[in-house]
């Protein structure tokens, strides 16, 4: 769609209908397409290829101090809360961080915070078994606040490096879960005596403008590090990660790109700007 | 949202007394947005948009004194006649028993829609049998059968065996058992993935299934027409289940899906919970897309 083309308003809404269809959202691309005119406009851009550079450019520069890599850890134990909608990929994502952490030579402990659906704890065990990993889990319907507490005491006892710790899938619309979610996080903190190193917002990339209400009502909750963002191995372009950076500052991390252990990469704002034309 | 953004746009026009096609288009554009903040697809907004200006610019519409509520009230009922009726029926074979397939992304909530259909069968007076055909997610045999326990309904499990001869031998089980609605569980996969959406195929072959019903997150974006396209070309679909409509997406997938397959949305999930299975009502889907 970028090249060999005349920079004129069909190309322009080409690109809005591309930035659209990925999933960015009418105000992110309003704003992006509106400064790309402006600059072919004042810098006198007439072919296509040169202006695709400068809308990249401006999507890196978008995410930009909005993309990240995890926290370096520096305290023992190294924490960090997954948390997100249902079926997002949270419990994945904490097997996938769980290999890539013991590749590392750390000592990983789980914790199956997820009580309440069918199923969870079971999933959680298989990935703790399949990594070499410990898991701290309680039974099903107990609370969860009770298993954080029970695996920040025990990361602590046993001179883990890492804790992760599982959550149940919520809607961000559900306020007791929500808060639940908070009191969670609190008893966290209490035992650690410190903030958690990382508060991951896991997001599907299938997800539409509902992201950004994903995004605040969880940072309300507990105060969120950064986005992990799923299944960017399908045919959606994850757009909303844009708006997630432009409205709420919250950075993306990682991206996870399958359903096997080794399915995790470092979020790349370059590669990620550059795949949204493909 | 939609409502106060049209009365903004109607109060600057009001001016006018009567609309113009200009001022048609200027409403147009506003709902145009508000269709595509609600994750409607780009050319399925381009489309209803082109079939609703085509009502919008009558004579009976810009020579009203309320146009603005004639044109909402023809979105209204554009839309809910584009998302269909309300069809919540499972489609049954003429010789029992009838099997059900569940199919979807990742995620999406086939695994607790087969419970809730289970459990709404159940209560409808049928001996539904379920088929744990998802030999891959870890514990996922395991979180049909702790479902099964909880609703007191038989799960057919041959372990991490090809889910075709699952799917086979789970019909062959319902027939000497005599259960009579077969509700087969899926592994989620991607529409791009050729050998799984292969296998989706071959149980298909092997077992007729009377209803394939695609399960979409009521949270899915633009990407809804690429998959609901895919497994609909693939598998030929009897139905749509959108779940997590307790959420606050608006839901514009509902549309997209609709609109590319031209097949019935039939339930929506409401809830984790296994009684959180309801019919789909298409003039509520309406308002809920619009905001
Ligand atoms: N293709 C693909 N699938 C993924 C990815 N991450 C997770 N999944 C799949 O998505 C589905 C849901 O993953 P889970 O890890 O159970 O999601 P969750 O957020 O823990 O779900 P709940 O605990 O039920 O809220 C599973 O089938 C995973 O294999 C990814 O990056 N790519
Ligand atoms: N709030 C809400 N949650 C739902 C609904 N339907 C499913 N869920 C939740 O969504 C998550 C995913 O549901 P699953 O049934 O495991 O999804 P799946 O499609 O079987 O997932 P895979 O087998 O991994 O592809 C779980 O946490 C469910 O409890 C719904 O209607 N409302
Ligand atoms: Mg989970
Ligand atoms: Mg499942």
């Amino acid at each position: 769609i970028m090249t060999g083309r005349k920079v004129d308003e069909e190309l322009f809404e080409d690109l809005e209908e591309v930035l659209i269809q990925a999933d960015c959202g009418v105000e992110t691309t309003l704003f992006l397409v509106d400064q790309l005119r402006e600059k072919a406009r004042s810098e006198k851009i007439t072919e296509s290829t040169a202006l695709k550079e400068i809308l990249v450019d401006e999507i890196i520069s978008l995410m930009d101090g909005n993309a990240d890599t995890l926290k370096t850890p520096q305290d023992k134990p190294y924490v960090i809360m997954v948390v997100g909608v249902n079926g997002a990929g949270k419990t994945t994502t904490i097997g996938k961080l769980a290999h890539r952490f013991k590749q590392e030579n750390a000592k990983v402990i789980l914790g199956a915070g997820d009580t309440f659906r069918a199923g969870a704890i079971e999933q959680l065990a298989i990935w703790a078994e399949r990594t070499g990993v410990e898991l701290i889990s309680h039974q099903e319907g107990s609370d969860p606040a009770a298993v954080a507490y029970d695996a920040v005491n025990a990361a602590k006892a046993r001179g883990s490096d890492v804790l992760i710790l599982d959550t149940a899938g919520r809607l961000q619309t559900k306020v007791n879960l929500m808060s639940e979610l908070s009191k969670v996080h609190r008893v966290c903190v209490r035992e650690l005596g410190r903030e958690l190193d990382e508060v991951l917002l896991v997001v599907d990339a299938t997800t539409g403008q509902n992201a950004l209400s994903q995004g605040k009502l969880f940072q309300e909750a507990v105060p969120l590090t950064g986005i992990a963002l799923t299944k960017l191995d399908g045919t959606a372009k994850g757009g909303i990660v844009l708006a997630l950076a432009n409205e709420l500052k919250i950075p993306v991390k990682l991206v996870g790109v399958g359903e096997q252990y080794e399915d995790l990469q470092d979020f790349d704002p370059k590669l990620f700007a550059t795949t949204l034309f493909g | 949202n939609l409502s106060s953004r049209l009365q903004e746009t109607m109060r600057k026009l009001r001016g006018k007394g009567r609309l113009s096609e200009k001022d048609v288009d200027e409403v147009l554009r506003e709902i145009r947005l508000a269709l595509l903040e609600a994750d409607v697809n780009y050319k399925v907004v381009r489309d209803f948009i082109a079939l609703v200006k085509e009502r919008a610019t009558g004579h009976d519409v810009l020579s009203s004194l309320t146009p603005g509520q004639q044109v909402i009230r023809i979105v209204n009922e554009e839309l809910t006649q584009l998302m269909g009726g309300s069809q919540a029926k499972l489609t049954m074979s003429p010789q029992a028993p009838s099997v059900v397939m569940m199919v979807g992304l990742q995620g999406a909530g086939k695994t607790t829609t087969t419970g809730k259909l289970g459990q709404m069968l159940k209560k409808q007076g049928h001996r539904p049998l379920f088929v744990a055909c998802d030999i891959y997610r870890p514990a996922a045999i395991k979180q049909l059968q702790v479902l099964g326990e909880q609703l007191d309904i038989p799960v057919f499990t041959l372990g991490e065996e090809d889910p075709v001869k699952i799917a086979a031998a789970a019909h062959r089980h319902a027939q000497s058992y005599n259960n009579d609605i077969v509700l087969i569980d899926t592994a989620g996969r991607l529409h791009v993935d050729e050998g799984l959406m292969n296998e989706l195929v071959n149980i298909k072959n092997e077992v007729e299934p009377s209803e394939i019903l695609l399960v979409v997150d009521a949270m899915t974006g633009q990407d809804a027409v690429n998959v609901a396209e895919s497994f609909n070309e693939q598998l030929d679909l009897g139905g749509i289940v959108l779940t997590k409509l307790d959420g606050d997406a608006r839901g514009g997938a509902a549309l997209s899906v609709k609109a590319v397959t031209g097949k019935p949305i039939k339930f929506i999930g409401v809830s984790e919970k296994m009684d959180g299975l309801e019919a789909f009502h298409p003039d509520r889907m309406a308002s809920r897309i619009l905001g």
